[in-house]
């Protein structure tokens, strides 16, 4: 463990977090797409199978743990909770993000580093991460007024990855043969889809103005 | 350590 690598996952926890205090305490899911979630449901769930077959710390077990719940958690509630579900535009979130994981399933079996179920499953999950964003960034576009708390979501989910990418520069330079490619192309081309949020998000925060992401 | 397959990574 570095500090890249747990600046990393506290930004991703910070992320999770955000989102669901606001979902619980303000019963609202505007502007959020419940496609980037199932998305990441999806990505946890095929990224975590070996959760009960291969331990690698408390700390490990327990993230896992607690990404899988708070994922599948923010799913429920925008989908089944009442009040929250009334909140979620679904004209907007339109997004055919079921087309998104037949590519990633396809290049899960072409490219991954050994050819077991296992593998596949956690490289599709890598794939899959990395463009989860989309139909959350496509929505973003269409609303047009974004709240604190959504863009502080998206922030610190985009910021996560690129601790990420300093922790495997990292890794590469202190550890022999740690070589993962996928997983550096994958994490890169993920940090960089948020790459014009960052900006009209720097901005807004620098001319103090709401965040507008242009039509 | 965690042998090389073992993902030990989030």
């Amino acid at each position: 463990m570095n500090i890249f690598r747990l600046a990393g996952d506290m930004t991703h926890l910070a992320s999770v977090l955000v989102l669901l205090l606001k979902i619980h305490t303000i019963k609202s899911c505007a502007g959020v797409s419940l496609k980037t979630q199932e998305l990441y449901v999806i990505v946890f769930a095929t990224r975590y199978l070996d959760i009960f077959t291969s331990f690698v710390s408390i700390y490990n077990s327990l993230m896992k743990l607690i990404f899988l719940g708070s994922s599948f958690s923010i799913v429920w509630y925008m989908r089944y909770h009442k009040a929250v579900h009334r909140t979620y535009d679904r004209e907007q979130d339109t997004f055919r993000h079921w087309f998104l994981m037949l590519p990633c399933i396809l290049l899960a079996l072409l490219i991954h580093e050994k050819f077991t179920f296992f593998e596949v499953m956690w490289t599709f999950s890598l794939y899959l991460e990395a463009v989860a964003i989309l139909p959350q960034l496509v929505l973003l576009q269409r609303t047009r007024n974004i709240d604190n708390l959504t863009g502080q979501y998206i922030f610190l989910l985009g910021g996560y990855r690129g601790f990420y990418i300093l922790n495997w520069i990292y890794r590469y330079f202190t550890e022999p043969h740690y070589v993962h490619w996928i997983t550096w192309i994958s994490g890169l081309v993920q940090t960089l889809l948020y790459a014009d949020f960052f900006y009209y998000y720097f901005l807004s925060w620098k001319n103090n103005k709401k965040l507008q992401l242009p039509a | 350590v965690a042998p090389d397959d073992v993902k030990d990574e989030l």
